[in-house]
C-alpha cells in the first residue's frame, strides 16, 4: 500500500528500531519458499554477497570513523540486512499479487537488484541511527549518501531504482526517511545519473535505436 | 513539505525495473 501522510507521522524511529532488533538475520521461511520456487536457488550467491559485500562495508567504516568504532560499523550492517531480508520478503509478496507469479528467478539472481537492496536498506539504518554516536571523531570522511554507493561499487542510477519500491514495501519507514530516500533520488536524478559512467547513457542509446530515430541526444561525453 | 510523490504507473514494478519481466 503506498504510504500515506498518517501512517508516516505515525511511525517512529522507535518502531523500526524494534522490529529489526527482534528480526532475524537469515531469510525467514517465507524468503525461503520463495527462494525455493525459483529454477536457479538463488540462496546461496545471496548469502555469499552479504557476507562479501559486509567484509567490505566494515572495513571501509572502519577506515572511515576509526577503529575504535569498528563494531558500530558491523551492528548499522547487521540491522541492514535484517531489514535487506525483511523489505526482500515484501516486496516479492506484493509483486506476487500483482502478477500472479511465484518464479521470481531472473530478478532474485540479479546482482544489481540485491546490491540495490542492499545498499538501500543500509543507507536507511545508516540515517535512521544518525552519525551522533560517532560525531566526536573527526573523520572528516561524510558517511551520508552517496558514499554508500561507492563502498558497494554501485551506479547511483541503479540504486534508484529500487528507491520507490522500497518505500511501498516497508511501511515502517518514518516521514524523515522517506524525506532523507526522497532527497537521494532528487540527487541522483539531478547530477548521480549523469556522470559519464552511469549506465542510463546505454539505456538511451538503445531507446534510441529501438525507436530507430535519428541519436542526435548523446553527445560524446557528458557535460 | 509535501508527501513522496509515488512515480510508478500501473504494471510497473520491480520486476520491469530490473528487465526481468
Amino acid at each position: 500500500p503506498p504510504q500515506t501522510p498518517v501512517r508516516a507521522v505515525m511511525n517512529t524511529i522507535q518502531q523500526l528500531v524494534m522490529i529489526l532488533n527482534s528480526a532475524s538475520d537469515q531469510p525467514s521461511e517465507n524468503l525461503n519458499s520463495y527462494f525455493n520456487n525459483c529454477t536457479v536457488n538463488p540462496k546461496e550467491s545471496i548469502l555469499k554477497r552479504v557476507e562479501n559485500i559486509g567484509r567490505i562495508f566494515k572495513e571501509k567504516f572502519a577506515e572511515a570513523v576509526g577503529q575504535g568504532c569498528a563494531e558500530i560499523g558491523s551492528q548499522r550492517y547487521k540491522l541492514g540486512v535484517r531489514l535487506y531480508y525483511r523489505v526482500m520478503e515484501s516486496m516479492l509478496k506484493s509483486e506476487e499479487e500483482r502478477l500472479s507469479i511465484h518464479n521470481f528467478s531472473k530478478l532474485l539472481n540479479d546482482k544489481i537488484f540485491h546490491t540495490s537492496l542492499l545498499a538501500c536498506a543500509v543507507e536507511v539504518v545508516m540515517a535512521t541511527y544518525g552519525r551522533n554516536t560517532y560525531q566526536s571523531h573527526d573523520s572528516g570522511t561524510d558517511l551520508s549518501f552517496p558514499w554508500i554507493l561507492n563502498v558497494l561499487d554501485l551506479k547511483a542510477f541503479d540504486f534508484y531504482k529500487v528507491i520507490e519500491s522500497f518505500i511501498k514495501a516497508e511501511a515502517s519507514l518514518t516521514r524523515e526517511m522517506i524525506k532523507h530516500l526522497e532527497r537521494c533520488e532528487h540527487r541522483i536524478m539531478e547530477s548521480l545519473a549523469w556522470q559519464s559512467d552511469s549506465p542510463l547513457f546505454d539505456l538511451i542509446k538503445q531507446s534510441k535505436e529501438r525507436e530507430g530515430s535519428v541519436d542526435h541526444l548523446l553527445e560524446p561525453t557528458s557535460t | 513539505g509535501q508527501d513522496y510523490h509515488f512515480g510508478l504507473e500501473e504494471g510497473e514494478g520491480i520486476r520491469e525495473l530490473f528487465d526481468c519481466d
